[in-house]
Parts: C-alpha cells; structure tokens; sequence
C-alpha cells in the first residue's frame, strides 16, 4: 500500500 | 506600468489550460524580465511553476514589478471572449486593482476589451533549489499523454521505471493491469518523435494518476516534455516554451 507524499519535504518557504 | 503583447491570444490560454484544472487562485508577479507565477494545488501535492520570458510576446514594457492575483476560472471566461487569432495585450498600472485584456482582431479592425478584477491571495513563495535528479527523459509530450490517460483507466497508480535501456510505465487495477515500453531513439528525419535518456542511477517511483493527468494538459504547449526524476526530490514535468516554461513538481507515492 502506497500513500501519497507532499511537497513540504523537499521546498522551504521562503 | 505593464503592458504583455501576446502576438496569438491561443499562447496565453494554452498556457491557462495547461494548470487551471490544478490551481484556482494565482499570482502573476510581473517584473521587467517576464512573468512569472507559481502555485500549489489544495492537497499540496503539485507545484506549478510558470515563466514567460520577454521573447514569448511580441512586445512587453514592465517598468514596475506588480502582481496580479488571479482566480483562473474567472481569466479562463475572459480568454474564451477573445479569438485565438487576435493579439491578446494584458494591461495594468503600477498597483492596479484590476488587469485590462485588449483582443484585437487587426484584419477586421475588430477591438475587444474586458477588465477582471484582481485579488488579494495570499500563497508562500516556495523556494525551489536546483535539485540533483537521478534520470532525465526527454520524450514526445503526445506520447506521454497518451499513455497517461491510458494506463490511468487502470489504477489511481503509475509506476515509472528507468533503467539504462527501458522505460517502463506499469499500472495495476481492479479490472486488470497494462504496462508500456518504450527505448531511447533518434529519429534522425523527425528529431521531435526521438526519446532522450541521461540515467545516472535506475528510478522506480509510483505517481498519483490523478495528478499526471493535469501535468499532460500542458502538452499543448510543446511537441516535447522534459520528465526528471530522483527517489529524492519531487519529479519535475517540464514544457518549454519559446521563452521560458511550464513547471509541474509532483511528489511521489511512498511504501507505508
């Protein structure tokens, strides 16, 4: 079973 | 003052139809060197990035660097009014409250004018670092549609794997599995049908299916897509433009 990963992991809010 | 001449009104809602389905709200932020955009979508699973550079319109004045917050359902009815044919000119004062879109029809002395209103949207800034891929595929993006839309009808999954020779695409459903190979080529008399690979390391990440099949709605933007991928990173969907690009930052699917 897969889940679905997000963006916030790998970009910094800049 | 801004003032972006689109020398076909089609660019510019090419270039709209190829996110709006992901994203609603936008900035623009327009500055002397082009405009740029980026947005996530409400899952925060995609990231669109947008550059259009100075040489994609035909003439473009930014004295001031303004930004136009944008919903794209309200845009995407402006740009229905225009033809496809017409100039599309986008026009804003330095802190304008609303963006001006001038389609003009030059054989017919035909000028259509529509103001949209601006909106105040409040979205981080992601800051994206150039980041280390372990594969790049450079591929026809109608091929790529294709099997998108394809092996979607499948599984909300796609598997894509990449090894030296093959590119394996693979989803597995409840009504049955498919799976398409494909080999790096030149084709020396239609360099545009050729597939490109540089591999650094093999890659086998899994997709939403969901979400590829808003990324290939940028297709009509380009004959090609650029697709970089690394177990590390999000995979990047590229198309390019004559100036600048399309951007699709997709996070993968993990194993729980």
């Amino acid at each position: 079973k897969k889940t679905q990963g997000t963006l916030e992991s790998f970009f910094k809010k800049s | 003052m801004l003032e972006a001449k689109f020398e076909e009104a089609s660019l510019f809602k090419k270039i709209i139809d190829g996110f709006k389905d992901c994203v609603q709200l936008v900035n623009f932020q327009c500055k002397e060197d082009g405009i740029i955009a980026q947005a996530v979508d409400d899952s925060r699973v995609l990231l669109v990035s947008l550059e259009i550079g100075i040489e994609a319109f035909q003439e473009y004045r930014c004295d001031h660097p303004v930004t136009l917050g944008i919903d794209l359902n309200s845009l995407s009815k402006v740009l229905r009014c225009g033809n496809n044919s017409d100039t599309l000119t986008l026009i804003a004062d330095d802190t304008p409250d609303s963006v001006l879109l001038l389609f003009e029809d030059t054989k017919k002395d035909r000028i259509a004018e529509y103001s949209l209103k601006l909106m105040d949207i409040d979205a981080d800034f992601l800051k994206i670092e150039e980041l280390a891929y372990d594969t790049t595929l450079l591929m026809p993006s109608s091929e790529f549609t294709k099997i998108v839309r394809d092996l979607s009808q499948f599984s909300d999954s796609l598997n894509i794997m990449i090894t030296k020779e093959t590119i394996k695409f693979v989803a597995d459903g409840d009504i049955g599995s498919g799976s398409v190979i494909l080999k790096p080529f030149v084709n020396m008399d239609k360099p545009e049908e050729s597939i490109k690979l540089e591999m650094d390391q093999p890659v086998d990440l899994t997709f939403g299916s969901k979400y590829l099949q808003d990324i290939v709605k940028g297709s009509a933007l380009s004959e090609k897509v650029g697709v970089r991928l690394s177990s590390e990173a999000p995979a990047l969907f590229q198309f390019d433009l004559k100036s600048g690009y399309l951007q699709f930052f997709l996070a993968p699917k993990f194993n729980d």
